[in-house]
């Protein structure tokens, strides 16, 4: 060994640059891995000491970790949030006044926009591809399905998963199942865990729910859903109508409804109330049903993927009241079809808006999932609402923060009431069709 | 961009023997109905499914 040792002559050879590249990303990506899994680990050290001094036992938390092929954990080594910031920012930068409109049609030709809907006809309106983005759509062009008994499409898009509910578990569809406690949050926590002031509004994201007097009940027919008797349960979680409504609650308030920014509108709430088939206000509380309660329902679900050339705007699928809205802050995955197929519970870890509220026939929510490409998710009635912004982060922290302080475990989402926004449907009333909001670029 | 609905709507009732009751959930009455496909594009105003 000494002598070929020896005698070997040495040649020095330049290596490819590739090969050097992969060497340094692959030991790159190994010394991102450890310190992620020291700090993680470091957490739960720190974790396992504060159970301890507050007498608990300690216990492993259960970690919302992505899991999935290597594109997946690649993906979740990414900043996305900032990748996404940075993605807004940059399509927030003013286009020349001539490129407006080659550049909007390159657009439109890569992802299939289709010109003859937009209502503006002269492109050169848009400043930029995030306003382009959030176009808007000539009257007409989508009427609503006549038959009043049916649950309209909220947006352009494409099915990706539908079917109903058994046990609080998303039908498993391809191996991906969706647990409703994980998507929609629990019932609400103890409200003082989760008061956090937002910096600029005046929202007090104080829900409490006190137990509604028992007279209210009294005035119902017999067939009412008893204020204090769950009418849906999913998933061992009780869903009864104060939990979700708050009912009764006095200090809720939202931010517009103070300066009455928003103009009250009695056409849409009589409306509402007419589609919801609503007793008058005097005689019974609002949200008791009608007699429809007899009718035994189910749970069902829909999810709508919409493509980056759709229209990103989303209406109101039927006629019902926002009762609540709980701000999720998680991550930005894209949620393309491919990712829904191969990230188990994507939409538990997304930022997401969920909307919760009744409709005729009993619980309604409206979910919007933000993803890297559009992670901004805009409720035209909620002013408040940041998404995917830093603030919307120290708000979560600050909400965990107290939580903590309190004792409480975080639910992991920032509430809001639109109690509010009408006295007598005790929350925000929509019609079906009407516009709610919508996604914007990063 | 996603959106999920998740929502209660009535079940509907299985029909009788003599209504032709043929024993799939399909043959449910007066309950919701989905009328869409796995996979398929809708509008925004286009009926999903109806009670």
């Amino acid at each position: 060994l000494r002598h070929a040792l020896g005698a070997t002559k040495i040649e020095w050879k330049p290596i490819p640059i590739g090969l050097g590249i992969a060497f340094l990303g692959g030991f790159q990506f190994y010394r991102t891995q450890a310190r992620e899994k020291e700090r993680r680990e470091a957490e739960d050290a720190q974790r396992a000491e504060d159970d301890i001094k507050n007498g608990d036992r300690p216990q492993k938390r259960p970690r919302i970790r992505p899991s999935g092929p290597w594109q997946v954990q690649i993906m979740s080594t990414l900043p996305l949030k900032a990748l996404s910031r940075i993605w807004g920012r940059f399509n927030e930068l003013d286009i020349p006044y001539y490129l407006r409109v080659p550049g909007f049609k390159l657009y439109g030709f890569i992802f299939g926009v289709n010109f003859s809907e937009v209502s503006e006809p002269d492109l050169h309106v848009y400043p930029n591809l995030a306003s382009f983005f959030y176009r808007t759509l000539k009257p007409g062009v989508r009427p609503l399905d006549p038959n009043p008994n049916a649950v309209l499409s909220p947006a352009d898009g494409k099915i990706i998963q539908f079917g109903t509910i058994e046990h609080g578990e998303v039908e498993q569809v391809k191996g991906v199942t969706y647990s409703l406690d994980a998507l929609l949050g629990g019932t609400s926590p103890d409200p003082e865990a989760q008061r956090v002031e937002l910096a600029s509004s005046n929202i007090s994201l104080s829900p409490d729910s006190p137990k509604p007097s028992p007279d209210r009940t009294a005035n119902g027919p017999e067939e009412v859903v008893r204020a204090d008797e769950e009418f849906a349960r999913v998933n061992g979680i009780s869903y009864t109508l104060p939990n979700l409504f708050s009912g009764g609650r006095e200090q809720a308030n939202t931010a517009k409804s103070e300066d009455q920014s928003v103009p009250s509108r009695p056409s849409s709430e009589a409306e509402v109330r007419a589609d919801l088939a609503l007793p008058t206000a005097a005689s019974q509380p609002w949200w008791s049903p009608v007699p429809s309660t007899k009718t035994p329902t189910a749970l069902y679900y829909i999810v709508v993927y919409l493509a980056p050339g759709d229209y990103h705007r989303f209406h109101s699928p039927v006629s019902w009241v926002v009762g609540t809205r709980r701000h999720f802050a998680g991550e930005l995955y894209s949620v393309s079809p491919y990712l829904q197929r191969t990230l188990p519970g994507l939409f538990t870890l997304n930022e997401r808006v969920v909307l919760l509220g009744k409709w005729r026939w009993g619980f309604f929510s409206f979910t919007p999932v933000g993803a890297t490409n559009v992670g901004s998710i805009k409720i035209n009635f909620d002013r408040e609402l940041r998404t995917n912004s830093l603030n919307t982060d120290t708000a979560a922290d600050r909400a965990a923060q107290v939580a903590k302080e309190k004792g409480q475990p975080y639910s992991g989402f920032a509430e809001a009431t639109y109690a509010a926004a009408s006295k007598v449907l005790n929350g925000h009333p929509l019609k079906r069709g009407e516009e709610m909001g919508g996604f914007q670029l990063g | 961009s996603t959106i999920v609905l998740v929502f209660e709507a009535p079940k509907g009732r299985r029909p009788s023997f003599d209504e032709g009751f043929m024993g799939g959930p399909e043959d449910r009455k007066g309950g919701f109905r989905w009328n869409v496909s796995t996979g398929q594009k809708v509008k925004y105003g286009e009926s999903l499914g109806f009670v």
